[in-house]
């Protein structure tokens, strides 16, 4: 799976999710990425989240939505994603990441697997990581 | 507000022989679609922009790179949301494309629907203009084998445990 999340210099956010699914799926068997609230959420009053990991979990946990309603309480973005990430591993056994940006530039990344790849540019740095607390800066 | 382009490759146990490239492949994502919000596109221009980067790079599970269903086919769900209008667009079972992230901003944008699934997807994607192209073009032989290991393994297991049901799915999005 792949995905991205976007605020612009007005404060207006995106998300896309894309991804080709499990391998040896049933055919006809669609996971999380389409699903608005888990394999994405977007809103500019709050910001926008990509999901990535267990599809039936992150749809059980409406991953993205509940990360999203963590944020517009005024959590951190990373503290809002643990917190998504941690529901769904405590009620549902399931893992998984997301990344995540509020309305105000605000970025998060955060997983429960072993690794996630991702990455992202602002202020003229680029940052970059896959393994747990990697964060690597380059200027660009 | 500083304007910020972020992207994931996956969260999953990502093999070694496959973080130099995973993270080439990321950073490319990044600057592609920060690039095009600094030439002036939407936040929904710039994230389009940056998973059709990361779907045609057959690294990552999505478009190139899918991996396949039990029947040996690519089956690909997107989804698309512009946060100002909360407007959403998604693809479910989609095949034979190249990028399904286009598709479902087409079905954002061109209907008033939120989601497509299977033929009806590839019907609307073809009605637009979207090129329906080879499946080999999407699979690469790491999907292959990762199949033939996953079927291999299960029958050894349904064998040794005397399993009758069908067996479960490996890995995830």
């Amino acid at each position: 799976t792949v995905g991205c999340v976007v605020v612009d210099r007005e404060g207006h956010t995106s998300c896309a999710t894309s991804t080709g699914g499990i391998t040896a799926k049933m055919p006809g068997r669609v996971g999380d990425t389409p699903i608005v609230g888990a394999g994405g959420f977007a809103d500019d009053q709050v910001g926008a989240v990509s999901t990535t990991g267990h599809g039936e979990a992150i749809m059980k946990a409406c991953l993205a939505r509940h990360i999203t309603s963590v944020m517009g309480t005024g959590e951190s973005v990373k503290s809002s994603i643990q917190n998504g990430l941690a529901h769904m591993e405590s009620r549902i056994k399931g893992f998984g990441g997301a990344i995540a940006v509020s309305c105000k530039g605000e970025v998060g990344t955060h997983f429960s697997t072993p690794r996630m790849t991702w990455a992202y540019i602002q202020a003229g740095k680029l940052h970059y990581g896959i393994h747990p607390n990697q964060h690597v800066t380059e200027d660009l | 507000v500083e304007p910020v382009v972020v992207v994931h490759g996956g969260a999953w146990a990502v093999p070694e022989e496959l973080w130099d490239e995973s993270l080439q492949g990321v950073k490319a994502a990044a600057r592609r679609g920060y690039g095009v919000l600094t030439a002036g596109g939407s936040s929904v221009d710039a994230a389009e922009a940056s998973v059709v980067c990361l779907e045609d790079n057959p690294v990552f599970d999505a478009g190139t790179g899918s991996v396949l269903t039990f029947d040996e086919q690519v089956e690909m769900d997107a989804i698309i949301i512009d946060g100002t209008t909360m407007e959403a667009g998604a693809v479910g079972a989609i095949r034979n494309v190249l990028n399904p992230v286009k598709v479902a901003r087409l079905v954002m944008e061109k209907t008033d629907h939120i989601m497509l699934v299977g033929d009806g997807a590839n019907k609307f994607a073809a009605a637009h203009g979207v090129q329906e192209v080879d499946p080999e073009v999407l699979i690469t032989s790491l999907a292959r084998q990762t199949l033939a290991k996953y079927k291999k393994y299960t029958s050894t297991v349904y064998h040794l445990f005397n399993k009758t049901e069908k067996p479960e799915t490996s890995g995830h999005e």
